[in-house]
């Protein structure tokens, strides 16, 4: 009957009752609390329509709607229970999007480990799941997104720096590559979140911010290969996939050192391997 | 070097195609995946392996630990984990290793430099392995760290001292 609520030392994240989403998060450290939505949605893959034939495909993110679906109305959420080293919250979307929320014990973030897949496209509908933070942060139209982990450049929504930009697409318009991260900020607060690998990702309204995780498309979108965006697996019922988002949520001053070392932490992981009862002899 | 240069070769035609991004013909995305890195991958683990221990082991490489999935982990009762940090800088991470546990044993973790037995968490899962190893690694720059992992009968565990056996090297 009550809100779910994970701790460490530094973050606490708590859970809605009824909903079983993320609603809010808490830095011990900094005192920073605001609230954070965290969902799963999908955008249904352009065919092409009147304004342009242009499918959705491998080359280009077209979706039908500026709204995209919820993938569950009816969410569940389980409590690993008081742990040591790591607290756990398990979320389940639907039979094709899970999510697992982790602290752990002196570790300076928070980790989200979503799965997804396989999707489901019998309804004839593809589909492009996302992840979508939304929180009261005044950003604004701004957000921030890296090149190849170097630079980050600052993004607006509906705005090119060098030349006036005609947006005909208010979703794809506006969606950049993420190789590493993207945040967006206000004049105090940052939130930040690193990926574990390259996404497009986007902020379509202030305060908010989503990255693209998977996709299962029936078009095709004629840049070439001739086929969709459609693998099956092994099973043959579409591929399933498992990442991690980290989020960060701290000052803007103090946001930009944690990013870069977390970063670091993300793309050099260490290597695990595994040797005989009697160890190794290792040079 | 001839080793290596199987993965070298293989990323240069995959980034030079945007290979496995849907941008390519799903034969050919089965190919980039399945043949041409997989394979440069497992040359590669043969060069760290024999690097790491001068030839003298060959160390075990799993793929799958994050769908909770790694036999040889799930197979033994006692094992060793090496673990690498690549950056150059001290780190410390949390290290998951796939484990079949029933309720009657518990794991015992020690970091064999210090032969400091280590807080752990066992926990359950939905994934391959029925449970999930949890433990804090510190490891240095550029180099790594052992770790003694034996699984005991709880009973048992409480009455001896663990020690582990092998040459302990810093």
């Amino acid at each position: 009957s009550d809100d779910i609520t994970i701790s460490n030392e530094f973050y606490s994240v708590n859970f809605n009752r009824n909903s079983g989403l993320m609603d809010s998060i808490v830095n011990i450290e900094s005192g920073i609390k605001i609230p954070v939505h965290q969902d799963m949605l999908w955008y249904n893959g352009s065919m092409g329509n009147n304004a342009s034939k242009q499918q959705s495909g491998a080359y280009i993110f077209r979706p039908n709607s500026s709204t995209p679906f919820h993938c569950s109305n009816d969410g569940k959420v389980k409590l690993s229970g008081s742990n040591p080293l790591v607290q756990e919250v398990y979320q389940k979307f639907s039979d094709w999007a899970y999510q697992v929320v982790r602290l752990y014990k002196g570790i300076k973030h928070i980790e989200v480990e979503w799965t997804v897949g396989p999707i489901p496209v019998k309804d004839q509908w593809g589909k492009e799941v996302i992840s979508r933070y939304e929180t009261n942060i005044d950003s604004n139209g701004y957000f921030y997104t890296d090149a190849n982990g170097r630079e980050v450049l600052e993004r607006k929504k509906n705005y090119r720096p060098t030349w006036k930009l005609n947006q005909t697409e208010p979703v794809a318009g506006n969606y950049y590559p993420v190789n590493s991260r993207i945040y967006i900020r206000d004049a105090h607060v940052q939130l930040t979140v690193l990926t574990d690998r390259s996404q497009g990702g986007s902020s379509l309204s202030s305060g908010a911010l989503e990255l693209m995780v998977h996709r299962r498309l029936l078009g095709e979108d004629s840049k070439g290969v001739a086929e969709p965006l459609n693998e099956t697996g092994q099973f043959g019922d579409g591929l399933i996939t498992r990442g991690k988002h980290w989020l960060l949520l701290d000052t803007v001053t103090s946001s930009a050192k944690q990013h870069r070392l977390l970063g670091e932490e993300a793309f050099m992981s260490p290597l695990v391997m595994f040797g005989g009862a009697t160890p190794p002899a290792l040079v | 070097t001839s080793k290596s240069n199987v993965l070298r070769a293989a990323m240069g035609v995959a980034q030079h195609h945007d290979a496995v991004s849907g941008t390519s013909k799903q034969h050919v995305a089965n190919d980039y995946a399945k043949h041409k890195l997989k394979s440069g991958g497992r040359h590669c683990k043969d060069v760290i392996s024999s690097v790491i221990t001068e030839g003298s082991s060959n160390l075990t490489f799993c793929d799958y630990m994050n769908i909770t999935l790694c036999d040889f982990t799930q197979n033994s009762n006692r094992f060793t984990a090496v673990v690498y940090n690549p950056l150059a800088r001290a780190v410390s991470k949390y290290i998951r290793i796939p484990v079949d546990c029933t309720p009657s044993y518990i794991f015992v973790v020690i970091e064999l430099v210090t032969g400091a037995r280590l807080t752990t968490q066992v926990r359950r899962n939905r994934g391959n392995a029925n449970c999930e190893l949890v433990f804090l690694a510190k490891l240095p720059a550029l180099g790594y760290n052992s770790f003694s992992i034996e699984k005991y009968k709880s009973s048992a565990t409480n009455k001896r001292l663990f020690t582990p056996k092998g040459k302990v090297v810093n």
